[in-house]
């Protein structure tokens, strides 16, 4: 029994597997053309060796971490009380209280982003987007760049070569929509509806509200697909051609085809850079191996409708259940699921007793500086060529759903001979 | 707020029964 405890309770892997390959390897789980999954996109990492060739140089794994913390930054700058406002329009009691969306010049939303591919148009162009499931809006780099257009790897889409292209006027229910899609009033020229969205780095898009065709396979066809034409956009949204948005609202891509797909989708993030993953549109395969947890609800205004939010009711280290109140976590407003932040972040006490917990279980090894965001560091570099043996950790949210984390998202490999517990703690309790 | 991101999500079949209300784990989804 304790062996097969110490089984469940410990990964056993090679320090150099948390290490990306040079060369591509694909996932056997993504099958193109097959007629189960005609509605699942392949998903690899924007700056991996899966990815298109890149014009300009990765970012490092700090510039990443950086970018990470901006875009965490964000999210809780939109959750705060202060941006809550009443249905009468009003701000409510908060409205003295001022918040400070994070301003700093050279980080993105995030860099640790994923990538699909969708074909937009007729005939379809391909164009490579950033997926994510933290905003709702679609949005590409739209021809002519009536102001601003950064380099992108695909060609950047162009109207006037779509037979099924067109704009949508302001007086449409679409054009309304845009209010809590994006967090901006739409603007309208010319009878055609403008949007505007902005990301909490100041990165931003602006262009014309447009209808098209989405082509996601050959048998995975959407016309009249509702989607931001960018005439300018400006940040570091790398070579990338836009962004693909899977949150709640009204506009997002889970919404448009809810008909077909009955806002039913699922994904998988490869273990590493050089490896993919896939994002599949309704139901596409047997969930029987599939633990659920119930949404929670969320009880932060109006920004938080684009929001996933569950509840953790625990967290075990090595199998050891950690003391945590409830009360941590609801003091914490809750959590959320989200694709476009590389680290889990947690309240202050929760991850104060998952780090302890893990040193606790690591100190056969040599620590190493803090690195970043990241506490919890170890130096491997005596265990280059054997096995090196790690706690599991597991989450159980509401409804006893219990996750086993992959061994790929508990230590994060920083170089050569040193990795850190990939876990960061919120400065705030009660953020 | 806590975030749960992506790294944690590796491997994980993460399913969005939106319509459902609810959030799926399956383990080995690629």
């Amino acid at each position: 029994d304790e062996e097969d405890d110490d089984l469940h309770h410990f990964h056993t892997l090679h320090f150099t597997s948390l290490f990306p390959q040079s060369l591509c390897t694909p996932s056997s789980s993504f099958t193109p053309g097959s007629k189960q999954r005609s509605s699942t996109l392949q998903v690899v990492h924007r700056h991996g060796p899966c990815s298109v060739p890149h014009l300009t140089t990765p970012p490092s794994l700090a510039e990443i971490l950086a970018a990470d913390e901006s875009r965490v930054e964000s999210i809780q700058a939109k959750l705060a009380p202060s941006y809550e406002i009443t249905r009468a329009g009003k701000r409510n009691k908060y409205k003295d209280r001022k918040v400070d969306l994070p301003v700093q010049p050279g980080r993105s939303l995030g860099s640790g982003n994923y990538i699909v591919r969708v074909g937009l148009g007729t005939p379809p162009k391909t164009l490579s987007l950033i997926f994510d499931t933290g905003s709702d809006l679609t949005w590409t780099q739209c021809q002519p760049c009536a102001r601003s257009c950064y380099q992108q790897q695909d060609p950047i889409f162009n109207p006037s070569s779509s037979s099924s292209y067109s704009n949508v006027s302001c007086a449409s229910s679409q054009c309304s929509q845009l209010s809590s899609a994006t967090g901006n009033t739409p603007g309208c020229s010319t009878k055609t509806c403008v949007y505007g969205i902005q990301y909490g780095d100041q990165s931003f898009s602006v262009g014309f509200l447009s209808k098209d065709t989405l082509t996601i396979s050959k048998s995975a066809v959407f016309q009249n697909f509702f989607f931001g034409c960018g005439q300018n956009n400006q940040g570091l949204f790398g070579n990338t051609a836009g962004l693909i948005g899977l949150g709640r609202d009204q506009l997002s891509v889970v919404s448009q085809t809810a008909g077909t797909y009955g806002k039913y989708f699922s994904y998988c993030l490869p273990s590493s850079s050089s490896s993919t993953g896939h994002l599949s549109l309704g139901r596409s395969r047997a969930s029987g191996s599939v633990i659920f947890t119930p949404f929670a609800s969320s009880s932060q205004g109006a920004a938080s409708n684009s929001f996933y939010f569950v509840d953790i009711d625990g967290i075990s280290v090595g199998g050891r259940a950690l003391s945590i109140s409830q009360s941590v976590f609801q003091a914490a407003g809750g959590t959320i699921v989200d694709s476009g932040t590389v680290i889990t972040r947690l309240p202050p006490a929760a991850y104060s007793a998952l780090s302890t917990e893990f040193q606790q279980q690591m100190k056969k090894y040599p620590v190493a500086p803090a690195y970043s965001i990241l506490d919890t560091c170890y130096d491997f570099s005596n265990y280059t060529n054997t096995k090196i043996v790690i706690p599991t950790i597991s989450f159980t949210f509401r409804g006893n759903a219990k996750v086993n984390l992959d061994a790929s998202g508990i230590l994060i490999a920083i170089n050569g001979k040193q990795a850190c517990l990939a876990f960061a703690g919120n400065s705030d309790s009660s953020t | 707020v806590a975030i749960f991101g992506n790294t944690q999500q590796k491997t994980l079949e993460v399913v969005y029964d939106v319509a459902g209300g609810r959030l799926g784990f399956g383990a080995g989804g690629c």
